[in-house]
């Protein structure tokens, strides 16, 4: 029975995206069938899989239209086990934009519904905002993993974050429940992130993974290969540090 | 004659609110008046000059309903010539965000118009989307400064986004021109930044601000103490840098 997990928060910038492709190719390499779904119109699950608008023959846009079958919306990667819906709402054209914005609020969840059991883990990722976009995913998901960039902007957008997922989960969604927190581009050197990362954990008591994301320049290479850092470069901390967070989402699983 | 500049980029995370924050105090040291207007319900502003909810009496909302005078909206902060007008559409109340997400295109252009001539700038930070807000807010610019994180992400997601400004400026605002590009939390050390740098300069040929904003830790700080980076470390490479931003741009008007 596959698993809805949706990356998401709106403050930039914090790594949604590249944990969504990472985190993705390391369930994949484990043997697990993954989707990803771009519910983000700047494209990037594209961007990190080098398929450029010419690869595209259908995607989000025809998820939310209903337009054609869901299955045609899914792109084969070179990674085994591992597919992708990419968007094809390019955020410069304002009448498909509407048009997403303006569809139903489940119309995402009614949409992955025939596929859910093909694969064990379907992610989502989510744009920098709280809008329709975010609430279909939020409504189609089983679970949320929320990124945070250790730095005081991200800190203090976390409190009204965490509002809006409980109205989501009190009003259209009961069976909604964080996966965890995740702690990305974490510098140990630096004070100030030490400084946050202890008012995460004290504000998120136990909710907050213990694998932390490093910052970790192969990873912000991966829209540069088109792969996940898992594919071109196994050994970096990055690659290891999402595979170490696949492994204690996996655990999480065998315990409950 | 006061020019109205927003802060732009859908792509999250680049450095458009410690760019509207850092750059306001800047032109603000320098003896300018400037009024800094947060469109994003992110509230990065607020954050910025240690304002909490209980501080804010009238704000954006107030702007976009055109419920009370805009002057009621102006906070005064401690740093002389420079105001503030913050967002307390707080990202979590639905019901605030479907009012302004329906307002008219051009309301924040006309709730400006009485104030524009009392500031030398009034610089908006907009949210990391193209929507309602991001719309306003370009309708009612002079100009626009874009950062961009030198990043493959952010470069690939820029093309999009000159697209859509375009779109704006020939629909809705003749007059919007680019201030320029401005390079952020740049990393001299980085091949991937000096790679990405190059193509930025070769895309968008000298639109790109001679100044750059080097990656400096004050500049993180700035959400922490309350205050811009100016203030609390003057000397520090990333308030020097937004220094001399400050000038780059005057020099440019002095050349028209
Ligand atoms: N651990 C890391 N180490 C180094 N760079 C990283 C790391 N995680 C993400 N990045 C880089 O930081 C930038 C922001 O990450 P990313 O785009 O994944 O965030 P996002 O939350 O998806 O952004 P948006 O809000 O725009 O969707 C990107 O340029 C990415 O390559
Ligand atoms: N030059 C810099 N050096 C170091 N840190 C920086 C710099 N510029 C911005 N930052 C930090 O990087 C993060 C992103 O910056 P900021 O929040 O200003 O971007 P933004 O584009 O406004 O994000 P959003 O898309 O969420 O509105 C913040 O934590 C900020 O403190
Ligand atoms: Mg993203
Ligand atoms: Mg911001």
């Amino acid at each position: 029975m596959g698993e809805v997990i949706s990356i998401a928060s709106q403050k930039g910038g914090v790594g949604k995206t590249t944990t969504a492709v990472n985190l993705g190719a390391s369930f994949a390499s484990m043997g697990h069938k993954v989707l990803l779904v771009d519910v983000d119109p700047q494209g990037g699950i594209a961007a990190s899989f080098g398929l450029s608008r010419y690869d595209i023959k259908a995607g989000t846009l025809e998820l939310f239209t209903q337009s054609v079958d869901v299955r045609e919306a899914i792109h084969e990667t070179e990674i085994e086990n591992l597919d992708v819906i990419p968007c094809n709402v390019w955020s410069d054209e304002e009448e498909k934009r509407r048009l997403i914005g303006s569809a139903a609020e489940s119309r995402l969840k009614g949409a992955l519904k025939s596929i859910k059991n093909a694969y064990d883990f379907i992610i989502t990722d989510c744009p920098p905002s709280l809008g329709n976009l975010t609430y279909n995913a939020l409504i189609a998901s089983d679970s949320i993993i929320v990124p945070i960039q250790c730095e005081y902007y991200a800190l203090k957008a976390l409190g009204r974050f965490l509002k809006m997922t409980r109205a989501v989960k009190e009003e259209h969604n009961p069976l909604l429940r964080y996966r965890g927190f995740l702690l990305t581009m974490v510098d140990m050197r630096s004070n100030l992130t030490k400084r946050v990362i202890e008012k995460v954990k004290y504000t998120l008591k136990g909710m907050v993974f213990d694998t932390y994301i490093p910052r970790n320049v192969r990873l912000a290479e991966v829209p540069y290969y088109g792969q996940p850092a898992l594919v071109f470069d196994p050994r970096s901390k990055g690659a290891k540090a999402y595979l170490e967070l696949a492994k204690e989402i996996l655990v999480q699983d065998s315990q409950l």
